[in-house]
């Protein structure tokens, strides 16, 4: 989402 | 995706084998915590709802996702009714509201966002970090476990401890980005684990049984 928090992670 | 995250994520997988495992050839959920469980569930169920709002990330997570959802509620399955005799609620003392209550209000004050899915996904991280404490104090009290029981925790800490280099990796591969509250959070969790882990190479790796000091 491009702030990087795009919480990718499990 | 890198190295550390994937044995990370593969040791989080080995730890939910290994306590169904533990639970289905003893035929007994004796030594766990209900509550801790409990937790997982819904740090899952909070974490996980963006399966539902087409946030795609890739196979991968989706399936690494519903796989957390579906055997976090079949292990509370197996503790509260398959078997429940072997559940001793009288060990497993510690206060959920002590969790419950700083999670949610941290939540609602350091989020990324105050909406409904980002408030739940900063209480999921923030939960999962202190999930763990009711298993560690039912060990606390008990003052010993099965080594079946210790191997389960260790593969959890390793989980949470690989996700550390992974984030520095991150760091330096993807342009200075980071994740404050999962970082801070994860840093909490891991070092949660870190009495733990000094019974477990001194003890169990030995061969010895976890006892914990009189």
């Amino acid at each position: 989402d491009g702030d990087g928090h795009s919480h990718d992670e499990l | 995706m890198n190295l550390f995250r994937l044995v990370a994520d593969l040791s989080h997988l080995a730890s939910i084998f290994i306590l169904l495992h533990k639970i289905q050839t003893t035929r007994s959920c004796r030594g766990i915590s209900i509550k801790t469980q409990l937790l997982y569930v819904l740090v899952f169920v909070t974490r996980y709802l963006d399966l539902f709002t087409g946030d795609f990330v890739s196979i991968y997570n989706s399936v690494m996702k519903l796989f957390f959802i579906g055997s976090s509620c079949y292990i509370i399955y197996l503790m509260r009714i398959k078997y429940k005799p072997t559940n001793d609620p009288s060990i497993d003392t510690f206060r959920l509201e002590y969790i419950l209550g700083p999670t949610a209000v941290l939540a609602l004050i350091f989020n990324y966002k105050f909406t409904f899915l980002e408030v739940l996904w900063a209480f999921s991280i923030y939960l999962e970090a202190v999930a763990i404490l009711p298993q560690l104090f039912m060990l606390q009290r008990t003052g010993e476990a099965e080594t079946i029981t210790t191997h389960y925790l260790a593969a959890l800490g390793i989980y949470r401890g690989l996700y550390i280099p992974n984030w520095i990796y991150r760091y330096f591969t993807e342009g200075g980005a980071i994740d404050p509250i999962a970082v801070v959070a994860g840093i909490v969790q891991t070092a949660l684990y870190v009495d733990f882990f000094y019974v477990y190479f001194t003890k169990v790796l030995q061969g010895q049984k976890f006892e914990l000091p009189a």
